[in-house]
């Protein structure tokens, strides 16, 4: 562990506690993509299949645990309790035209070709995308809430963090996972258009609006 | 095929 993973997980636990408070707190899901979450939960379930199996450490089983059960509540949320406030009419990405490549790509790009690792590169290859439909609906609603955009930063952040602790294992445990760290480098450069955005806007108290 | 690793990152 070193300080750059572990500061990407704590900003990927806060953005998921900031997205569960806001749509808890609020009773709403307005402006969050039901799809990009429902992705998330598919990310969690394809990686972490080995949660019982494989005990790495209790910081890394607990984290697993409130991932996946977070993920799954956040979905249960928005299509079930809050499903009222759910803005189906902005949330249109096709979310097949994410999930078939990726699929697709696990199966000829992976580290060995058993099923446990073609789901958990599945999982790696969705995640880099997962967060498209969530971005094409604040382009496509011209805005978000600021809670909302706060919870798109540290989730951005958290992958931005991972791509400097796969530098770290590099230099110093001669350790590199090509397939993460080139997913990794995907789903930063996603982000950038909305960092600018954030760091433009968001930091001095405007509210985040596109160019509709 | 790349090599597998051990999985100890989230």
């Amino acid at each position: 562990m070193n300080i750059f993973r572990f500061l990407g997980d704590i900003s990927h636990l806060s953005a998921i506690i900031i997205l569960l408070l806001k749509i808890w707190k609020s009773r709403s899901c307005a402006g969050i993509s039901g799809k990009s979450q429902l992705l998330f939960a598919i990310v969690f379930t394809t990686r972490y299949l080995d949660l019982f199996t494989n005990f790495i450490s209790f910081y890394n089983t607990s984290m697993k645990v409130v991932y996946v059960a977070s993920s799954y509540a956040t979905v249960w949320m928005i299509y079930s309790k809050f499903k009222a406030t759910y803005d189906g009419n902005h949330d249109t990405f096709r979310v097949e035209f994410l999930i078939v490549p990726t699929a697709i790509l696990s199966f000829l790009v992976n580290h060995d070709f058993t099923p446990l690792e073609i789901l958990w590169t599945f999982s790696i290859y969705l995640e880099s995308v997962a967060i498209l439909p969530q971005l094409f609906m604040v382009s496509k609603t011209g805005e978000a809430e600021t809670i909302t955009s706060h919870y798109l930063f540290a989730l951005g952040i958290y992958r931005t963090l991972y791509l400097f602790n796969w530098i770290w294992r590099y230099q110093f445990e001669e350790f590199f996972d090509l397939i993460a760290i080139v997913a990794g480098l995907v789903q930063t450069v996603l982000y950038c258009d909305f960092f600018y955005l954030y760091i433009t806007k968001v930091l001095k108290g405007k509210k985040l609006s596109l160019p509709a | 095929e790349m090599e597998a690793y051990s999985k100890d990152e989230l």
